[in-house]
Protein backbone atom coordinates (compact mmCIF):
# COMPACT_ATOMS: atom_id res chain seq x y z
CA UNK A 1 0.00 0.00 0.00
CA UNK A 2 1.83 3.54 -0.78
CA UNK A 3 0.30 6.32 0.69
CA UNK A 4 0.42 10.09 -1.11
CA UNK A 5 1.71 12.57 1.14
CA UNK A 6 1.23 16.69 0.31
CA UNK A 7 4.05 18.58 -0.88
CA UNK A 8 4.01 21.00 2.22
CA UNK A 9 5.43 17.85 3.96
CA UNK A 10 9.04 18.37 2.40
CA UNK A 11 9.05 22.10 1.88
CA UNK A 12 8.50 23.97 4.57
CA UNK A 13 6.38 27.48 4.68
CA UNK A 14 8.43 30.74 3.74
CA UNK B 1 3.19 51.03 -12.07
CA UNK B 2 3.84 47.31 -13.86
CA UNK B 3 4.65 47.05 -17.78
CA UNK B 4 5.59 43.87 -19.24
CA UNK B 5 6.18 43.75 -22.95
CA UNK B 6 6.97 40.19 -24.47
CA UNK B 7 7.86 40.04 -28.31
CA UNK B 8 7.32 36.35 -28.35
CA UNK B 9 3.83 36.33 -26.77
CA UNK B 10 3.22 33.06 -27.53
CA UNK B 11 5.69 31.68 -24.15
CA UNK B 12 2.81 33.28 -22.03
CA UNK B 13 -0.18 31.51 -24.21
CA UNK B 14 2.10 27.87 -23.78
CA UNK B 15 2.89 28.51 -20.23
CA UNK B 16 -1.04 29.06 -19.17
CA UNK B 17 -2.38 26.34 -21.19
CA UNK B 18 0.87 24.31 -18.73
CA UNK B 19 -0.70 25.73 -15.65
CA UNK B 20 -4.34 26.49 -15.89
CA UNK B 21 -5.89 23.16 -15.69
CA UNK B 22 -3.75 22.22 -12.30
CA UNK B 23 -3.86 25.40 -10.31
CA UNK B 24 -6.52 27.91 -10.20
CA UNK B 25 -6.16 30.98 -8.72
CA UNK B 26 -2.79 32.45 -8.21
CA UNK B 27 -0.61 35.80 -7.52
CA UNK B 28 2.08 36.79 -10.12
CA UNK B 29 4.87 38.30 -8.31
CA UNK B 30 6.17 41.05 -10.54
CA UNK B 31 9.05 42.91 -8.81
CA UNK B 32 12.11 44.42 -10.58
CA UNK B 33 13.86 41.44 -11.95
CA UNK B 34 10.93 39.83 -13.20
CA UNK B 35 7.50 37.79 -13.03
CA UNK B 36 7.06 35.01 -10.77
CA UNK B 37 4.43 32.43 -9.46
CA UNK B 38 4.77 30.26 -6.97
CA UNK B 39 1.41 27.61 -6.62
CA UNK B 40 0.08 24.17 -5.41
CA UNK B 41 -2.54 22.02 -7.36
CA UNK B 42 -5.54 22.03 -5.24
CA UNK B 43 -5.14 19.02 -4.20
CA UNK B 44 -1.96 19.95 -2.50
CA UNK B 45 0.52 17.45 -3.81
CA UNK B 46 2.21 19.34 -6.54
CA UNK B 47 3.70 22.28 -6.80
CA UNK B 48 4.30 24.96 -9.83
CA UNK B 49 6.94 27.55 -10.10
CA UNK B 50 7.43 29.94 -12.31
CA UNK B 51 10.01 32.69 -13.47
CA UNK B 52 9.85 34.95 -16.52
CA UNK B 53 12.71 37.32 -15.73
CA UNK B 54 13.31 40.96 -16.84
CA UNK B 55 15.81 40.30 -18.94
CA UNK B 56 13.77 37.87 -21.64
CA UNK B 57 10.97 40.88 -21.97
CA UNK B 58 11.37 43.43 -25.20
CA UNK B 59 10.93 46.14 -22.29
CA UNK B 60 10.13 45.45 -18.72
CA UNK B 61 8.89 48.29 -15.72
CA UNK B 62 7.97 47.43 -12.22
CA UNK B 63 8.17 50.27 -9.88
CA UNK B 64 7.22 48.43 -6.95
CA UNK B 65 6.50 44.78 -6.37
CA UNK B 66 2.78 44.25 -6.87
CA UNK B 67 0.74 40.43 -6.29
CA UNK B 68 -1.67 40.50 -9.07
CA UNK B 69 -4.33 37.71 -8.15
CA UNK B 70 -5.39 35.87 -11.31
CA UNK B 71 -7.74 33.42 -12.19
CA UNK B 72 -6.23 31.41 -14.91
CA UNK B 73 -8.97 30.29 -16.44
CA UNK B 74 -9.79 33.39 -17.00
CA UNK B 75 -6.54 34.64 -18.19
CA UNK B 76 -6.06 32.05 -20.67
CA UNK B 77 -9.48 32.69 -22.24
CA UNK B 78 -7.81 36.16 -22.91
CA UNK B 79 -4.95 35.07 -24.10
CA UNK B 80 -6.74 32.79 -26.39
CA UNK B 81 -7.59 35.89 -28.12
CA UNK B 82 -4.09 36.52 -29.05
CA UNK B 83 -2.66 35.26 -32.02
CA UNK B 84 0.54 33.18 -32.07
CA UNK B 85 2.46 35.59 -33.80
CA UNK B 86 1.62 38.96 -31.76
CA UNK B 87 3.56 40.74 -29.33
CA UNK B 88 1.68 40.72 -25.94
CA UNK B 89 2.07 43.66 -22.96
CA UNK B 90 1.06 43.03 -19.54
CA UNK B 91 0.72 46.01 -17.77
CA UNK B 92 -1.35 46.93 -14.30
CA UNK B 93 -1.42 50.03 -12.18
CA UNK B 94 -0.13 49.88 -8.59
CA UNK B 95 -3.10 49.87 -6.82
CA UNK B 96 -5.97 49.21 -9.62
CA UNK B 97 -7.98 45.81 -9.37
CA UNK B 98 -7.46 45.04 -13.28
CA UNK B 99 -4.54 43.74 -15.67
CA UNK B 100 -4.68 45.04 -19.18
CA UNK B 101 -3.45 42.78 -21.84
CA UNK B 102 -2.51 44.55 -25.08
CA UNK B 103 -2.09 42.55 -27.97
CA UNK B 104 -0.06 43.95 -31.39
CA UNK B 105 0.36 41.46 -34.62
CA UNK B 106 3.44 40.91 -36.16
CA UNK B 107 3.23 44.12 -39.00
CA UNK B 108 1.30 46.71 -36.13
CA UNK B 109 -1.94 46.25 -38.00
CA UNK B 110 -3.94 45.48 -35.37
CA UNK B 111 -3.87 46.34 -31.68
CA UNK B 112 -6.06 44.69 -28.90
CA UNK B 113 -6.78 45.68 -25.49
CA UNK B 114 -8.47 43.14 -23.19
CA UNK B 115 -8.52 44.18 -19.51
CA UNK B 116 -9.24 41.12 -16.71
CA UNK B 117 -10.35 41.58 -13.21
CA UNK B 118 -8.03 41.01 -10.30
CA UNK B 119 -8.75 39.13 -7.12
CA UNK B 120 -7.26 38.87 -3.53
CA UNK B 121 -5.35 35.82 -3.05
CA UNK B 122 -3.54 34.78 0.01
CA UNK B 123 -0.83 32.94 -0.99
CA UNK B 124 1.44 30.48 1.01
CA UNK B 125 5.13 30.31 -0.09
CA UNK B 126 6.36 27.10 0.67
CA UNK B 127 10.27 27.28 0.70
CA UNK B 128 12.03 25.03 -1.61
CA UNK B 129 15.55 24.55 -0.36
CA UNK B 130 18.54 24.10 -2.63
CA UNK B 131 19.33 20.43 -2.77
CA UNK B 132 22.02 18.19 -4.64
CA UNK B 133 20.31 15.88 -6.25
CA UNK B 134 21.11 11.89 -6.73
CA UNK B 135 19.96 11.80 -10.34
CA UNK B 136 19.23 14.31 -12.67
CA UNK B 137 17.76 13.34 -16.45
CA UNK B 138 18.02 15.49 -19.16
CA UNK B 139 15.43 13.82 -21.90
CA UNK B 140 13.22 15.03 -25.24
CA UNK B 141 10.44 16.49 -23.72
CA UNK B 142 8.29 14.66 -26.23
CA UNK B 143 9.56 11.65 -25.30
CA UNK B 144 8.71 11.95 -22.01
CA UNK B 145 5.26 12.95 -22.83
CA UNK B 146 4.73 9.91 -24.97
CA UNK B 147 5.97 7.55 -21.95
CA UNK B 148 3.78 9.10 -19.44
CA UNK B 149 0.83 9.34 -21.51
CA UNK B 150 1.51 5.68 -22.90
CA UNK B 151 2.07 4.41 -19.17
CA UNK B 152 -1.12 6.22 -17.64
CA UNK B 153 -3.52 3.67 -20.08
CA UNK B 154 -1.66 0.69 -18.21
CA UNK B 155 -1.50 1.88 -14.56
CA UNK B 156 -1.86 4.85 -12.11
CA UNK B 157 1.29 5.04 -10.62
CA UNK B 158 4.84 4.98 -12.08
CA UNK B 159 8.05 3.94 -10.45
CA UNK B 160 10.45 6.30 -11.96
CA UNK B 161 14.33 4.90 -11.54
CA UNK B 162 17.60 6.16 -12.50
CA UNK B 163 20.72 4.61 -12.86
CA UNK B 164 24.15 5.02 -14.71
CA UNK B 165 22.39 3.06 -17.54
CA UNK B 166 19.67 5.04 -18.30
CA UNK B 167 16.31 5.97 -16.43
CA UNK B 168 13.27 3.48 -16.31
CA UNK B 169 9.60 3.85 -16.34
CA UNK B 170 7.51 0.95 -14.99
CA UNK B 171 3.50 0.98 -14.23
CA UNK B 172 1.15 -1.94 -13.64
CA UNK B 173 -2.16 -2.24 -13.33
CA UNK B 174 -5.65 -4.79 -14.05
CA UNK B 175 -4.12 -5.76 -17.66
CA UNK B 176 -0.83 -6.32 -17.22
CA UNK B 177 2.78 -4.14 -16.48
CA UNK B 178 4.97 -1.48 -18.91
CA UNK B 179 8.72 -1.04 -18.53
CA UNK B 180 10.28 1.70 -20.36
CA UNK B 181 14.33 2.60 -20.58
CA UNK B 182 15.83 4.78 -21.77
CA UNK B 183 19.46 4.78 -22.25
CA UNK B 184 21.65 7.42 -21.63
CA UNK B 185 22.42 8.79 -25.54
CA UNK B 186 25.03 11.45 -26.31
CA UNK B 187 26.29 10.60 -29.95
CA UNK B 188 22.90 11.75 -31.62
CA UNK B 189 23.07 14.87 -34.49
CA UNK B 190 20.75 17.46 -32.36
CA UNK B 191 21.39 18.34 -28.80
CA UNK B 192 17.59 18.21 -28.17
CA UNK B 193 17.47 14.91 -29.23
CA UNK B 194 19.84 14.26 -26.13
CA UNK B 195 19.28 11.92 -23.48
CA UNK B 196 21.62 13.05 -20.28
CA UNK B 197 22.37 10.90 -16.95
CA UNK B 198 24.34 12.67 -14.13
CA UNK B 199 24.09 10.73 -11.05
CA UNK B 200 25.79 10.17 -7.71
CA UNK B 201 23.30 7.69 -6.42
CA UNK B 202 21.03 4.83 -7.87
CA UNK B 203 17.18 6.12 -7.10
CA UNK B 204 13.68 4.74 -7.27
CA UNK B 205 10.87 6.49 -6.35
CA UNK B 206 6.83 6.25 -7.31
CA UNK B 207 4.92 9.16 -8.22
CA UNK B 208 1.19 9.47 -9.25
CA UNK B 209 0.74 9.36 -13.46
CA UNK B 210 -1.99 11.91 -13.40
CA UNK B 211 0.11 14.47 -12.52
CA UNK B 212 2.84 13.77 -14.19
CA UNK B 213 0.21 13.80 -17.38
CA UNK B 214 -0.66 17.10 -16.39
CA UNK B 215 2.90 18.21 -16.11
CA UNK B 216 3.45 17.53 -19.90
CA UNK B 217 0.89 20.20 -21.17
CA UNK B 218 4.75 21.98 -20.85
CA UNK B 219 6.21 20.37 -23.48
CA UNK B 220 5.86 22.92 -26.07
CA UNK B 221 7.88 24.96 -23.86
CA UNK B 222 10.92 23.24 -24.31
CA UNK B 223 12.62 20.74 -26.43
CA UNK B 224 14.09 19.14 -23.09
CA UNK B 225 12.84 18.21 -20.03
CA UNK B 226 14.85 18.10 -16.67
CA UNK B 227 13.93 15.77 -14.41
CA UNK B 228 15.77 15.83 -10.65
CA UNK B 229 15.29 13.13 -8.12
CA UNK B 230 16.28 12.00 -4.37
CA UNK B 231 14.99 9.74 -1.73
CA UNK B 232 12.21 10.72 -0.53
CA UNK B 233 12.00 14.18 -2.18
CA UNK B 234 9.52 15.29 -4.43
CA UNK B 235 10.74 15.29 -8.09
CA UNK B 236 11.50 17.76 -10.06
CA UNK B 237 10.16 18.34 -13.61
CA UNK B 238 11.93 21.29 -15.16
CA UNK B 239 11.35 22.93 -18.75
CA UNK B 240 13.56 25.94 -19.56
CA UNK B 241 11.92 28.80 -21.01
CA UNK B 242 14.83 29.87 -23.82
CA UNK B 243 15.66 33.55 -22.59
CA UNK B 244 13.34 33.72 -20.10
CA UNK B 245 13.36 31.70 -17.04
CA UNK B 246 11.58 28.35 -16.49
CA UNK B 247 8.36 26.46 -15.41
CA UNK B 248 9.04 23.75 -12.63
CA UNK B 249 6.50 21.14 -10.99
CA UNK B 250 7.31 19.40 -7.66
CA UNK B 251 5.47 16.41 -7.23
CA UNK B 252 5.72 14.62 -4.46
CA UNK B 253 6.31 10.72 -3.51
CA UNK B 254 4.32 8.06 -3.52
CA UNK B 255 5.70 6.77 0.42
CA UNK B 256 4.85 3.41 1.51
CA UNK B 257 2.60 2.81 4.60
Amino acid sequence: KTHQPAISRFFAPK
Amino acid sequence: MFEGRLLQGSLLKKVLEAIKDLVTDTNFDCSETGIALQAMDSSHVALVSLLLKDTGFDHFRCDRNLALGINLQNMSKMLKCAGNDDIITLKAEDEGDTITFMFESPNQDKISDFEMKLMDIDSEHLGIPDTDYQAIVTMPSAEFQRIVRDLSSIGDTAVIGVTKEGISFSTGGDIGKANIVCRQNTNVDKEEDQTTVEIHEPVSLTFALRYLNSFTKATALSPQVTLSLSKELPIVVEYKIEKMGFLRFYLAPKIEE
